[in-house]
C-alpha cells in the first residue's frame, strides 16, 4: 500500500458515496446512467469473489463489502425505489457492444485460463469502459448536473491515481501486472474530455450545470 | 515481472 493506491481508493469510495447521497437526498436519480451502475456491479461482483477464496488484509476485504453493498445499493436506489425518476429515455448506449467483446478479450487475453482469473480480467477490463454509458448519456442531454460533475471527476480520478501507483510498485517492488495498467489507461484516457471540462468550465464561481458536447 | 495470480488491488 503507498500514498497514491490509498488515495485511488478513497477517490473511488468518495465517488460512490457522492453518488448515493446524490439520489438519496434528491430522491432521484435523474441524469444517471442505470447502465453503467449495472455494469459496475458486474465488475466488483466478478473481481471481488475471492472475498472467499483469498485473505489480502482487513482493509482489503472491507472496501471490497463495501463497493460490493454500495453497487447493489445504487442499483436498488435507481430500479427500485427511484425507478419512477430514472431517465430511461436518454441511457440508450448498447452495453452489449460493451459487454461481448470484455468478455471475449477476458477469454483470450488473461494471465492465467482458470475460472476466477478469467472473471478478475473481464472485470478490469469490463471496469474500464462502464463509464461510456454515463458519459454518452451526458454528451447527449448536453449537461451533467455539477454534483453528477463531481461524482465523474472522484471516479475518473481514482483510476489516474492506480495508474501513478502502478508506476511507483513498477520502481519500487518490480511489480506490475500489464492487463490492469493497460486496461486502466484506457480508462483514464475516456475521461480526459470530460476532465479538461470540469477543470475549465466547472471552476467557474457560479457554475452549476456544465455543458458536454459530444 | 511478477505475475502470480492473487490480485492485492483493489
Amino acid at each position: 500500500m503507498n500514498v497514491f493506491r490509498l488515495a485511488g481508493d478513497i477517490s473511488h469510495l468518495l465517488a460512490i458515496i457522492i453518488l448515493l447521497l446524490k439520489i438519496w437526498t434528491s430522491r432521484s436519480c435523474a441524469g444517471i446512467s442505470g447502465k453503467s451502475q449495472v455494469m459496475f456491479a458486474i465488475t466488483y461482483t466478478a473481481r471481488y469473489l475471492d472475498l472467499f477464496t483469498n485473505f489480502i488484509s482487513l482493509y482489503n476485504s472491507t472496501m471490497k463489502i463495501i463497493f460490493l453493498g454500495a453497487a447493489y445499493a445504487t442499483l436498488y436506489l435507481i430500479y427500485v425505489r427511484f425507478k419512477a425518476t430514472y431517465d430511461h429515455n436518454h441511457d440508450t448506449f448498447r452495453v452489449e457492444f460493451l459487454l461481448i467483446p470484455t468478455v471475449i478479450l477476458s477469454v483470450l487475453i488473461n494471465h492465467d485460463f482458470s475460472p476466477l482469473e478469467i472473471l478478475w480480467t473481464f472485470s478490469i477490463y469490463l471496469e474500464s469502459v462502464a463509464i461510456l454509458p454515463q458519459l454518452f448519456m451526458v454528451s447527449k442531454t448536453g449537461e451533467a448536473e455539477s454534483i453528477t460533475s463531481h461524482y465523474l471527476f472522484a471516479l475518473g480520478s481514482y483510476r489516474a491515481l492506480y495508474i501513478i501507483n502502478w508506476v511507483y510498485r513498477y520502481y519500487a517492488e518490480g511489480f506490475y501486472d500489464l492487463i490492469a495498467i493497460v486496461a486502466g489507461v484506457v480508462q483514464t484516457v475516456l475521461y480526459c474530455d470530460f476532465f479538461y471540462l470540469y477543470i475549465t468550465k466547472g471552476s467557474r464561481a457560479n457554475a452549476t450545470e456544465m455543458s458536454i458536447e459530444a | 515481472s511478477i505475475q502470480d495470480t492473487t490480485h492485492d488491488e483493489l
